[in-house]
């Protein structure tokens, strides 16, 4: 089992470096584990460096860093074994516009080998989107899904 | 291997049978607040097996079922389906579509079917072992992971790299 | 100490059923303390039922709807004790397009007695604004500010 | 009464002396992610007084002064002034403006000023006594706090409460 978690950490790791600077066109990420622990019990330690900005705890990164780092990393995590589809709820929500455009090319990077369903209300994301659906509670408190044209 | 149709009847806010077919590629789901977005991303957790009332936002399991509306009663069962479709072969069964199906009763009964046939929640499990699918983390990423996963407890991040191992 | 906290609380109690239904035009809110408790003690229960929804458990509510409650309920404790100012960082993020704008409407019946100073990504909020100031960093790492014109 | 000026240098992410003329009503401060918007509100609220590195997001208090860039070294010192336009004489001062000025050396020392006086930090705290600002809960509303309110711990909920009463 500790071999296991090791190559499955390393393998993390090294795709927390690519999908970081894919998100952040730029910068630097790692992970680490604690010292001198059992590899099964050790910390997770995250380092995160967006582009052009000095060495930081994780804590003073913005919300909207934060919440990109978040997703390089379960995509890092995602790709060890990667599941044959992906829900995203919202995830978009703290992003600004420039990020939102980086978001939505790097998602569609990887619609190529997994199948995406994504729960958004900006209108860049559902751009990227190839089907669409708007769900509806024309009866009050019952609700029905419609398929939306997406021109 | 892909998501091909999604049918819901009686969960959370679902009162009639939705079918949702689905592709590969990047499918959105767009909506006004609380019009039931979430519900459908539950009803996926669901079917796969969740056990977690906290996942699904419940008190206890039966919540899940259509509570009534203004101008509707309660129901007494929900049912969703899911199914899958097997082209790479990745679930070990020979059809090339798979269809997954939970039914939960008011009185607490519930039962897990596949292409129709009545079998154990083991049996669903077993089917997605080593796949990644399964109720489990990171095939549904929410807003609120990224806090736990950033956040200063370590367990909370474990849980996600053990899972991945 | 009891007789202020009783006080105060009464005074939340009727705030929030207005505030309630001033975000969410109509539906119904309540707060109650736990029964045959020390009110100095107790537990402050929260009951919230978006319009032509059944009563349902807080948890069950969206995100946005969740989002709107809380707002509401923080106007009312601020209504009893007005703050000079008042600073809103990004509490828009999960709301749709309808309710960003019934957002506006209440935070400009309120900016009458109180100031706001609100940070957002969303282009509507910002119509609602009377000032505008833009934050860059250019310079990598150092944060500048900039008034921006409105139209 | 209301905020008509805020003054960093220094704090955070604000390396260069930064004045920010502000009026009654509503003022929006827009940006990209990461610019320093929460940078903003987090300098309001120290100048106010607060104590609580993790509402500052940081681990130690010396962490709010400028750290470095690229091409800058790190400050030995963050200063912030708010300027309280006292028209409605809420405060009880016989000033038509008062000026609250914190300042924060590398070192740990660190110091208040009330009109350019040094006062203690209980001088501001009275000052605001009873007025609803000062450095606690509802005059900063985050969304992380939408969670904390309505959430099952009670303990988070009570706070705001008697804070009001
Ligand atoms: N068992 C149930 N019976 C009927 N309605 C239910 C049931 N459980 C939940 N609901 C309803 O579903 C609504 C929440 O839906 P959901 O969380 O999917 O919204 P959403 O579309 O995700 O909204 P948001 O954009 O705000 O996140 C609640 O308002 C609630 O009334
Ligand atoms: N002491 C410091 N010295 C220099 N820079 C700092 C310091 N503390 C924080 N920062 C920088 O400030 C940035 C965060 O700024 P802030 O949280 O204000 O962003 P924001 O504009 O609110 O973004 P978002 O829209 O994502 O919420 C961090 O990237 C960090 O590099
Ligand atoms: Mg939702
Ligand atoms: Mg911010």
């Amino acid at each position: 089992a500790r071999i296991q978690f090791l190559e499955a950490f390393e393998k993390i790791r090294d795709n927390f470096h690519r999908t970081f600077s894919m998100y952040f066109e730029g910068g630097e990420a790692d992970l680490s584990l604690q010292e001198n622990e059992d590899p099964l019990e050790a910390k997770i330690e995250i380092y995160a460096r967006p582009p052009g900005k000095r060495n930081q705890a994780l804590k003073q990164l913005s919300g909207g860093e934060k919440a990109l780092t978040a997703i390089a990393l379960l995509f890092a995590i995602y790709l060890v074994k990667p599941s044959p589809f992906c829900i995203l709820d919202e995830v978009d929500a703290p992003l600004d516009d420039a990020n939102i455009k980086r978001f939505s090319t790097v998602l569609s990077k990887f619609a190529e080998d997994t199948q995406f369903i994504v729960v958004t209300h900006n209108k860049d994301t559902m751009k990227s989107a190839g089907t669409l659906y708007g769900v509806t509670m024309e009866e009050v408190g019952v609700s029905k899904i419609v398929s939306v044209n997406l021109n | 291997m892909y998501l091909s149709k999604l049918e819901i009847f009686g969960f959370k806010s679902f009162a009639t049978k939705t079918v949702v077919p689905l592709r590969p590629g990047i499918t959105s789901i767009v909506g006004p607040n609380g019009c039931g977005k979430t519900n459908i991303v539950d009803a996926i957790r669901w079917v796969l097996g969740e056990q977690r009332t906290s996942m699904l936002r419940t008190e206890k399991m039966q919540d899940i079922i259509f509570n009534g509306s203004k101008n509707r009663k309660r129901l007494n069962y929900a049912e969703v389906s899911l199914t899958l479709h097997n082209n790479k072969g990745i679930l070990p069964v020979e059809y090339t579509d798979v269809v997954i199906t939970r039914r939960l009763y008011r009185d607490g009964d519930s039962e897990y079917l596949l292409n129709k046939n009545v079998v154990r929640l083991k049996d669903i499990n077993d089917l997605f072992m080593d796949t990644g699918m399964g109720p489990d983390a990171y095939s549904v990423i929410e807003l609120k992971m990224v806090d736990d996963l950033l956040s200063e407890d370590p367990v909370e991040r474990r849980k996600l790299f053990e899972e991945a191992a």
